[in-house]
């Protein structure tokens, strides 16, 4: 089932993009800030977020995480821009 | 708890709030319950009140939504971002939008309403999110118990750390218990707020409230609300005597001016503006003038009235200038024919205290249309 595990993980990816850029002033520059580096920006937000939101701090998209960023919440950010 | 960048905060503590339109989840009279119900909480734990406006601009204006809405964050559909408010200030300043893809409930059922405004009026107040998992502030909505009290106590210190808690408010003196300490030389009792003998200092309105003063204490009371709060002027402005002998209140600039003696303050709010105090005389008195009695500022003429024993003298903010001479108050003034202890200006009529009596004056018809109690004001 690679195709569907590889569409999960799309998706995944675009909605925590999504999440990071509206809550955690998250921008994204270039391809490069997905590289899953552990200093990469996006793994660093990652960190910032799960740390806010107090989830174990990974920096990985893990299924806590990804359950958390689906559910409803305050349109205002939680840190400010 | 967090607070936004600069803690922004309002500055008074009566504050408007109007609901501009409805969801259609829900019957209006439930929107209004669910609203009223949030702000109550917030009251519960702070000097703050809040009136509900019909009709005019208000602090914080609630709405309904979806997708754009004339802001700069659109809703996203149904889930999600379910609602936003913004910062104290003006404008946007405290408003608070509601997804209108959202199913609203006064339930535990789909988003209910009541627990989804009470965080987000939390921000139309100053606070920012919280990052305990069990805060109201938490950004993540969650189910909540409807039995128990909706703040967690970090709710309750970001809140108080902003305005402070919620003071000892009494709707009657029988309410108002002092704390007597034996070893304590017996402090002179504290005014009877409702005294049929109750005589005022000074008397003006105070952003939206009416500031009663008497020795070193003061009421605060807004016209559309029960209660009193009283303190004292030096919890206010620690650096002012006590007893002001007048004071009035020039709303377009949120300045207060009290007097004391042969000077005079400026405040805006609980601050006393730099350079103060001044000598009177800089507004133009003679130096035979060592006290003022009372004073109002007429914002529709924009003259400030100072009275001084049975005359008073006028001044012309427009053109800064004082009257040359003074005029018998029962000239412009039928029917206030003694020296008055305080003046204040409301709606329109004029307020004039003499002793234990209260005078209404309605200046269209230049006569005294009501005789009322100094405790008029109070829910006595």
């Amino acid at each position: 089932f690679p195709a569907d595990m590889r569409q999960k993980k799309e998706e995944g990816i675009q909605n925590i993009q999504m999440y990071l850029e509206n809550y955690y002033s998250f921008k994204k520059e270039g391809e490069s800030d997905f590289i899953w580096k552990n200093n990469s920006p996006i793994t660093k937000k990652i960190k910032e977020m799960q740390e806010f939101l107090g989830l174990e701090v990974t920096g990985k998209l893990d299924s806590k995480t990804l359950d958390l960023i689906q559910q409803p919440r305050c349109g205002f950010p939680d840190i400010a821009g | 708890f967090s607070t936004f960048a600069g803690e922004p905060k309002w500055t008074k503590q009566v504050l408007t709030y109007r609901i501009l339109n409805y969801t259609p989840d829900l019957h209006p009279a439930d929107v209004d319950a669910a609203i009223k119900k949030a702000f109550n909480v917030w009251s519960s734990v702070t000097p703050l009140k809040f009136i509900k406006e019909e009709n005019d601009h208000a602090d914080i204006m609630i709405s309904f939504a979806a997708r754009g809405h004339n802001d700069f964050i659109p809703f996203d559909g149904p889930g999600g971002s379910i609602a936003h408010a913004y910062a104290p200030g003006t404008d946007f300043g405290g408003d608070a939008h509601f997804d209108e893809d959202e199913t609203w409930t006064i339930s535990t059922e789909g988003t209910n309403l009541f627990y989804v405004a009470l965080h987000e009026f939390g921000h139309s107040l100053g606070l920012f999110h919280s990052k305990d998992p069990e805060a109201l502030m938490y950004p993540i909505y969650r189910k909540s118990d409807p039995s128990a009290f909706p703040l967690h106590q970090d709710d309750i210190y970001g809140i108080q750390y902003l305005y402070g808690h919620s003071p000892n408010t009494y709707s009657d003196q029988k309410e108002f218990t002092e704390v007597k300490e034996p070893d304590k030389p017996k402090e002179p009792a504290l005014p009877d707020t409702c005294s049929p003998d109750l005589t005022f200092d000074a008397v003006t309105t105070f952003r939206g409230e009416i500031m009663f003063f008497k020795d070193k204490h003061f009421w605060r009371k807004h016209p559309s609300v029960r209660e009193v709060n009283f303190g004292l002027i030096s919890s206010f402005w620690p650096r002012l005597p006590p007893g002001v002998d007048a004071a009035y209140e020039v709303p377009e600039k949120d300045e207060t001016v009290l007097f004391k003696g042969n000077e005079f303050w400026v405040v805006r709010g609980n601050t006393i503006l730099p350079g103060y105090p001044q000598k009177i005389y800089v507004l133009g008195f003679p130096k035979d003038v060592t006290k003022i009695d009372a004073a109002f500022y007429n914002r529709n003429k924009g003259k400030i009235y100072f009275f001084i024993v049975d005359k008073f003298w006028s001044y012309n903010k427009r053109s800064q200038s004082m009257d040359r001479k003074p005029r018998h108050i029962r000239e412009a003034f039928p029917g206030i024919n003694e020296k008055i202890d305080a003046v204040f200006q409301h709606k329109n009529f004029f307020y004039f205290f003499h002793g234990r009596k209260q005078f209404e004056f309605d200046p269209s018809k230049k006569r005294v249309t009501r005789l009322l109690k100094t405790t008029f004001w109070f829910p006595c």
